[in-house]
């Protein structure tokens, strides 16, 4: 495994775990949008199917049950918890997810390495994560609320996706046949709309804490 | 080896 690999994996992880320590921590999740959250969560337990028919490394394995936990216990408190729940901006957080999920489905059918079920889920996964974040960027541009977005999630979302970008750059020059269309793709979308999130937050920001400064 | 799995990434 490559450093940036390891670091793409780490940055993943912090982002997913200070937005759960944050909820946690100040009972609000005002901002967040548990529609993204949601598609997280699925994006997680579709690809990780194989974490009872393969094993590749003990790291492996503790990484995919810490997002599984991590992304399913953000959904809970957004849902469940009495108190973080009423901080939900629900009425603004109202993009239709469910049809991000059919067409992400039928690309998954029509475009993988192996029409198995296990390969199907896995494309199926890659093109969810690539839009999931959506919703929170419609979220993001109605309500301008960035006080929960941090800028560390902000940050190390970014740092994921730019790590993992130099991975497959370094994979692809470093290790024989290593090819994945799917994913690169994919990935690159995905980084696409995570910069226009990026844009609208620092937007945002700015324009807040322009309003904050005397005249 | 690793490089023969193509899932071997999160």
């Amino acid at each position: 495994m490559n450093m940036f690999r390891f670091l793409g994996d780490m940055t993943h992880l912090f982002s997913v775990l200070v937005l759960l320590l944050k909820i946690h921590t100040i009972k609000s999740c005002a901002g967040i949008s548990l529609k993204t959250q949601e598609l997280y969560a699925i994006v997680f337990a579709t690809r990780y199917l194989d974490l009872f028919t393969d094993y590749i490394s003990l790291y492996n394995t503790v990484m995919k049950l810490v997002y599984l936990g991590s992304s399913l216990s953000i959904v809970w408190y957004m849902r469940r918890h009495k108190l973080v729940r009423r901080s939900y901006d629900k009425d603004q957080d109202t993009f239709r997810h469910h049809f991000l999920i059919l067409p992400c489905l039928i690309l998954a059918l029509l475009i993988n390495e192996k029409f198995t079920f296990m390969e199907v889920m896995w494309a199926f996964s890659l093109y969810l994560e690539a839009v999931a974040i959506l919703p929170q960027l419609v979220l993001l541009q109605r309500t301008r609320n960035i006080d929960n977005l941090t800028g560390q999630y902000v940050f190390l979302l970014g740092a994921y996706r730019s790590f993992y970008i130099l991975n497959w750059i370094y994979r692809y020059f470093t290790e024989v046949h290593y090819v994945h269309w799917i994913t690169w793709i994919s990935g690159l979308v995905q980084t696409l709309l995570y910069g226009d999130f990026f844009y609208y937050y620092f937007h945002s920001w700015k324009n807040n804490e322009k309003l904050q400064l005397p005249a | 080896g690793e490089d023969e799995d193509s899932h071997d990434e999160l």
